[in-house]
C-alpha cells in the first residue's frame, strides 16, 4: 500500500440526542476535516441518532476535547486505523 | 486469475482475471460481457449466471459502488462461487438458476476501487476529474436520475456526497443504467450491496413517499433478514430508505424502481461499526453465507410473483 498510512487516526462513534448537538456535530465539521462513515455527509446527521466518523491524527486530541467540553456521549470505535488495515488480511487462506 | 480467493479481498486484476476464468470455465452457466467502461479506461465487465436459455426473467446485482466498502465485491464474488458450487446439487439454487439469470456486475466504481488498494484505503468516490475544480469523483449512489440532488446530497465537487455535474454524468452509472434501460422486459428485481450497517432498505430515499406496493416489499425485506439470521444470529433493521437511514436523492435502488422494477434492494452489509469499512478477511464467509439466504429468498419470491 503505498498510499496513505492513516498511523494514529480513530474512528469515533457519538450519540447524537437532539437539534442542539446536531448543531454541534456540524460547527465541528467546519472547524476540523472530518470523514464521516454513517451517515454519509455532516447534512445527514438527525437526533436520536449515532454518528461515525474518521479524524487524521493530529486532531484526535482537539476532536475529543471538543466531545468532552459539550458532554457529548461518544466512543473510539478504532484507535489506530493503519492497525485495523493490517488486521484486515487476518484470512487462514494467506 | 493466480492468488484469487474468495475468503480474501481481491484486487481489481485478479477480479479481472476471475472473471474471465469463471465464465471460460462454465460456459453452460456463466457467461461474460462488457457493458461499458470506466472514467480510467477499464472495462466494466458483467457476469450473466442462470443456465442457457431464452427469454428468462432476471434479477441484476451490482457491488462496488463505494470504492472502500470492500466486503461488497467479495459478496458478488462469492455470489458466483456459490452458483457454481452448488448448481446441479442444491436444490433451490439449480430450480433458481434453471428459471432465471442473475446479471452480476462484481464492481461497479472499478477505479476508486483500485485507488482503495494504491492510494487511499477510505476512498468512496468514483475517479472522474471535472473542469472548475481540483476535487476528484462523484459520489455513484447520489448520481442517478431519481430526485437527482435534492436532498442529502452535495453539489460541491470536494464533498464526498457529491451528485455530479448532472445526473449519469460519470460513464458508470451511465453504462449500468444503459444496460438496465436495454434490458428492463426481464430484469424483474435490482439489488445493489453495500456496507457497512446490516440493513435492507427499499425505496424511496429521495423522499418520505412510499412505493405502491411498499407493504409487499417490508414483508419481502423482513422475511428476507429472518432467513438471514438463521445462520449466525445476525441482526438486520430494514425499511424505506429515508426513514430507515436517512433522505438521499439519486441512488439506483430508487431510480430502478421508477424505471418499473418493482423489487428494488439496497443491503448494507456487516458490521454494526466495531469495524466498519475495514471488516476483517475472516468474516468474508459468514457474511457472504448468511446473506446468501435472503438473496435466494428473494430469487424465489420474485419468481413466484412473475
Amino acid at each position: 500500500h503505498s498510499g496513505e498510512h492513516f498511523e494514529g487516526e480513530s474512528v469515533f462513534r457519538v450519540n447524537v440526542e437532539d437539534e442542539n448537538q446536531v448543531s454541534l456535530l456540524h460547527k465541528l465539521a467546519g472547524t476540523t476535516e472530518i470523514d464521516f462513515w454513517k451517515p454519509d455527509s455532516v447534512a445527514q446527521i438527525k437526533p436520536q441518532s449515532t454518528v461515525d466518523f474518521r479524524v487524521k491524527a493530529e486532531d484526535v486530541f482537539t476532536v475529543e476535547d471538543f466531545l468532552e467540553r459539550n458532554k457529548l456521549q461518544y466512543e473510539v470505535l478504532i484507535n489506530n486505523l493503519r492497525l485495523a488495515f493490517e488486521g484486515q488480511f487476518d484470512s487462514h487462506v494467506r | 486469475a493466480t492468488g484469487h480467493s474468495y475468503e480474501k479481498y481481491n484486487t481489481w486484476e485478479t477480479i479481472e482475471a476471475w472473471t474471465q476464468q469463471v465464465s471460460t470455465e462454465n460456459p453452460g452457466l456463466i457467461s461474460r460481457s462488457a457493458i461499458g467502461t470506466t472514467f480510467e479506461g477499464r472495462t466494466m465487465y458483467l457476469l450473466k449466471v442462470g443456465k442457457a436459455g431464452p427469454n428468462k426473467p432476471a434479477i441484476f446485482m451490482d457491488c462496488g459502488f463505494h470504492a472502500r466498502e470492500w466486503i461488497s465485491p467479495a459478496f458478488c464474488q462469492w455470489f458466483v462461487r456459490e452458483a457454481i458450487r452448488t448448481y446441479g446439487r442444491e436444490i433451490h439454487m439449480t430450480e433458481l438458476l434453471d428459471k432465471l439469470d442473475f446479471y452480476v456486475l462484481p464492481v461497479l466504481n472499478i477505479d476508486g476501487y483500485i485507488y482503495t488498494w494504491t492510494k487511499n484505503r477510505m476512498w468512496r468516490k468514483t475517479r472522474s476529474t471535472q473542469a472548475g475544480t481540483t476535487c476528484i469523483g462523484t459520489d455513484p449512489n447520489r448520481n442517478f436520475d431519481a430526485g437527482w440532488c435534492k436532498v442529502g446530497a452535495s453539489r460541491k465537487p470536494c464533498d464526498d456526497t457529491y451528485c455530479g455535474p448532472a445526473a449519469e454524468s460519470e460513464k458508470e452509472t451511465k453504462a449500468l443504467a444503459n444496460f438496465i434501460r436495454s434490458n428492463l422486459s426481464s430484469i424483474k428485481a435490482y439489488l445493489t450491496i453495500h456496507s457497512y450497517s446490516q440493513m435492507m432498505l427499499y425505496p424511496y430515499s429521495y423522499d418520505y413517499k412510499l412505493t405502491e406496493n411498499s407493504a409487499e416489499l417490508n414483508a419481502l425485506a423482513k422475511a428476507s433478514i429472518k432467513e438471514l439470521a438463521t445462520l449466525h444470529g445476525t441482526k438486520y433493521t430494514y425499511g424505506p430508505g429515508a426513514t430507515t437511514i436517512y433522505p438521499a436523492a439519486g441512488g439506483s435502488d430508487d431510480w430502478a424502481y421508477d424505471q418499473g422494477i418493482k423489487y428494488s434492494f439496497t443491503f448494507e452489509l456487516r458490521d454494526k461499526g466495531r469495524y466498519g469499512f475495514v471488516l476483517p478477511e475472516s468474516q468474508i464467509r459468514p457474511t457472504c453465507e448468511e446473506t446468501m439466504l435472503a438473496i435466494k429468498h428473494l430469487a424465489r419470491y420474485v419468481l413466484e410473483h412473475p
